[in-house]
């Protein structure tokens, strides 16, 4: 209850009937190598998964009966790097490398989708955004919208995000050696309306940047696997005989 | 069937102080942010795992769940030797809860954990 001694709490933890706390207690990071946990979970990757999480869970945090993730772990994953690549004209083109950092015999992967903005709102310029997959030859299929709809598209900027299914092309990295789980995009958009041959309006990366697309990656936490490991970790052999111990936290 | 045998002792329905203290599920809220867990688990803010507690009855009706053997073993504590415990009063079914956390690298996970709602109580 609330208002009880944190000791008490701890102790909640160590309730034998309650195997999966502890389980949960192992997963805590210790140490965060970078930044602030807001840092790390800002902006329209947590929107978007926190509108995920309404969609399959109450507030309690029962899942949903009528879910239908089909999986059990959907992991967000955003770039760990990116280049620019030089341009003419009305086309803006960055390179986005994603670790997919999925564990072989613990996770599987059931599905992958990339999810980016269709559009972009600089101070001047509107910009029409698709992604393109390492290794997708030719020119991307940009069909920018007509220009009736253009009000239209700037009032629904947050309706604009789009998922785009990239499974058949993640499988292959994803049960590679952990090197090779690296899938590569690139984001390339167009200025909308007439090109006049202007150098990129001066915000864009930064507005690129606040937007990048992310991976979602849809996962099946193999328990098995889990409890093989769980199971590895406490059990150690002595020579009087298996003995059972409590990892160090 | 003790069902049946309940049935048989009109006594046995009325609630005693001791069928106070009986097996049953009790509620237990606490905030991840009071286990110490909210700088990477964003949602719920809550959780309920709920905790089975109290003594096992002497007679072990049908809605506890109990299996054949629990039955034995209660008997025996009864009517052969007391050192052998009776049943203990423990969870019976869970529930999963779903998690949004944080990991270290930046990523985003929501997971479902099983078996972490105690949803009833069983005697075994």
């Amino acid at each position: 209850e609330e208002g009880k001694e944190p000791a008490a709490l701890s102790a909640l933890a160590r309730v034998p009937s309650l195997p999966l706390i502890q389980m949960l207690l192992e997963q805590v990071p210790s140490v965060w190598p970078c930044c602030h946990r807001k840092q790390l979970a800002s902006g329209q990757p947590l929107r978007y998964m926190l509108n995920l999480y309404q969609n399959v869970a109450d507030r309690a945090g029962r899942p949903r009966q009528n879910r239908k993730l089909g999986a059990n772990a959907v992991r967000l994953v955003r770039p760990f790097a990116k280049t620019r690549q030089p341009g003419a004209g009305p086309w803006y083109m960055q390179t986005l490398d994603y670790h997919l950092n999925i564990q072989p015999g613990m996770e599987h992967l059931v599905r992958a989708t990339v999810v980016y903005s269709k559009t972009l709102l600089l101070a001047h310029a509107q910009l029409f955004c698709v992604v393109q997959l390492a290794g997708e030859a030719g020119v991307p299929k940009l069909s920018p919208p007509r220009r009736g709809k253009r009000n239209a598209l700037v009032s629904s900027r947050m309706d604009s995000w789009e998922e785009r299914d990239i499974t058949s092309h993640s499988l292959p990295w994803a049960w590679d050696s952990k090197k090779s789980q690296l899938l590569r995009l690139s984001h390339v958009c167009i200025r909308l309306g007439p090109d006049d041959g202007s150098e990129p309006e001066v915000g864009w990366e930064k507005t690129a940047s606040l937007n990048d697309p992310f991976l979602l990656l849809y996962l099946n936490d193999t328990r098995k696997g889990l409890r093989a490991k769980m199971g590895k970790a406490s059990l150690k052999e002595t020579p009087d005989g298996p003995v059972l111990s409590r990892k160090a936290r | 069937q003790a069902g049946n045998l309940i049935l048989d002792l009109p006594s046995y329905s009325q609630k005693t102080s001791a069928e106070k203290d009986e097996c049953a599920l009790h509620s237990f809220r606490v905030s991840f942010n009071q286990l110490g867990w909210d700088h990477w688990i964003i949602a719920p803010h809550r959780y309920n795992p709920k905790y089975c507690k109290g003594t096992c009855p002497r007679i072990l009706r049908y809605g506890y769940n109990s299996p054949n053997h629990a039955i034995v073993q209660n008997f025996i504590n009864q009517l052969v030797d007391q050192s052998v415990p009776r049943p203990s009063c423990v969870p019976y079914k869970y529930s999963p809860i779903s998690v949004l956390m944080i990991e270290p690298s930046g990523s985003i996970l929501y997971k479902e954990y099983e078996d972490m709602i105690a949803e009833s109580c069983t005697c075994r």
